[in-house]
């Protein structure tokens, strides 16, 4: 594994595995832990431990912002940005005005690796795995959609049924700890103001519903508000997003996160669909890591801002 | 470990909905082991299916019979996976 002094010698240009994940983790958390610490909310089918990392500068529960990258887990390139992002905020900390204000008054937390088991197989036997690693009664087909699996319009049309499928929904909703560890802990927490989960790849930014055409009750607001991300986002690289909700945007999709999220009072609940050259796919070469996670930042930092300035 | 020695990455450009019906159907043809990356939505967007070598001709059969526009976004998975391995090992030394 890759030697790392601090998180100043960390390749942020690079793919990394699991281990060298959450040795970063515990390098962040150990160089600025007045500002981070590292919450275990759960374990996954097969026993590993599922981290977030909390950004806070002090209080109890204050008004919070989540971001979730890599719960498909051959998404590499969203674990990547999360890396990046975290390092970001706690670089700016007490340097960038926004960042510092932000954080005196909310917390933000951030899942790198949502999905640990499909991630480590990512890296060991198929680099295309996209579910948990769940086994299934009565199959050999492997995992579950952990995007399928939310208590949201769970078991509709836009989900599989069959194990085999990519897009299986398992057996009910919650059944994968990775879901259900993050349920448990926004539940306890209570006052997520925004949810933010990131996908690659197709440039989008989207927002509730998925399972149903019936419009969400921000639907306005949370269209004015992506597109004024994505007016940022472009400002970096020229990157050209679409937007608009889940099922009038791609398809529909039932048992999804941030669908869920919304139904739970979340109002600023997104998902991003990251960076497309039109010639890898899943496989984004790592020199894009970095400009990815740039321009990406530009658009979080645009819906925090909205959050911070919209209290609810 | 898995390996994906002449697997391809389709680009797929249709230009009906009757076309986009078309590869939903496709989709649910269990024994090609299609994986789509992007799904069929919209006339205007690309699909992209990543076919198993087995599975091949007969796709590539089933869109040319059915004027199906499409190009090879990856030519062999397996080549682009071993580079972005080599990658990682480069930036690691």
């Amino acid at each position: 594994t890759e030697q790392m002094r601090n998180t100043n010698s960390f390749n942020y240009a690079s793919y990394h595995t699991l281990d060298e994940i959450y040795s970063w983790m515990d390098m962040l958390v150990s160089e600025q832990s007045n500002l981070v610490s590292k919450i275990h909310i759960g374990s996954t089918f097969e026993n590993r431990p599922i981290y977030i990392l909390k950004f806070s500068t002090g209080g109890t529960k204050r008004p919070a912002i989540w971001i979730d990258t890599g719960i498909h887990s051959r998404e590499w390139v969203t674990q990547a940005s999360g890396i990046w992002m975290a390092k970001k905020i706690a670089t700016d900390y007490g340097k960038d005005a926004f960042i510092t204000s932000i954080l005196n008054e909310m917390d933000i937390f951030i899942e790198i690796v949502t999905n640990p088991d499909g991630f480590y197989f990512t890296h060991t036997k198929n680099r295309m795995w996209r579910k948990t690693r769940s086994t299934n009664s009565g199959s050999s087909c492997v995992g579950v959609d952990p995007n399928r699996n939310w208590d949201a319009g769970f078991g509709g049309a836009g989900a599989s049924s069959n194990p085999c499928s990519e897009t299986y929904r398992g057996p009910r909703a919650n059944s994968e700890s990775e879901v259900k560890s993050i349920v448990d802990f926004v539940k306890s927490h209570g006052n997520f103001k925004a949810f933010i989960s990131i996908h690659s790849y197709s440039q989008m930014l989207l927002y509730p519903y998925g399972y149903t055409k019936t419009p969400a009750a921000d639907q306005q607001e949370l269209d004015n508000l992506a597109k004024k991300a994505i007016d940022a986002l472009s400002t970096l690289y020229g990157t050209s997003y679409r937007y608009g909700s889940i099922i009038n945007t791609i398809y529909q999709a039932s048992g999804g996160t941030i669908d869920w999220t919304y139904n739970q009072g979340i109002k600023y609940s997104y998902t991003f669909e990251l960076r497309d050259t039109g010639r890898y796919g899943f496989i984004l070469p790592a020199n894009q890591i970095i400009p990815t996670a740039q321009e990406t930042w530009l658009a979080i930092k645009t819906i925090m801002e909205h959050t911070y300035n919209n209290p609810y | 470990q898995k390996i994906f020695v002449g697997d391809q990455v389709l680009r797929i450009a249709t230009k009906d909905v009757e076309q986009i019906t078309l590869l939903k159907d496709l989709e649910e043809l269990e024994h090609l082991e299609l994986d789509f990356w992007k799904g069929p939505t919209h006339p205007d967007f690309p699909t992209d299916v990543h076919v198993p070598f087995a599975s091949l001709q007969a796709v590539k059969v089933f869109l040319e019979s059915n004027n199906i526009q499409y190009s090879i976004m990856i030519e062999n998975l397996q080549s682009i996976v071993e580079e972005e391995k080599i990658q990682i090992s480069r930036s690691r030394s």
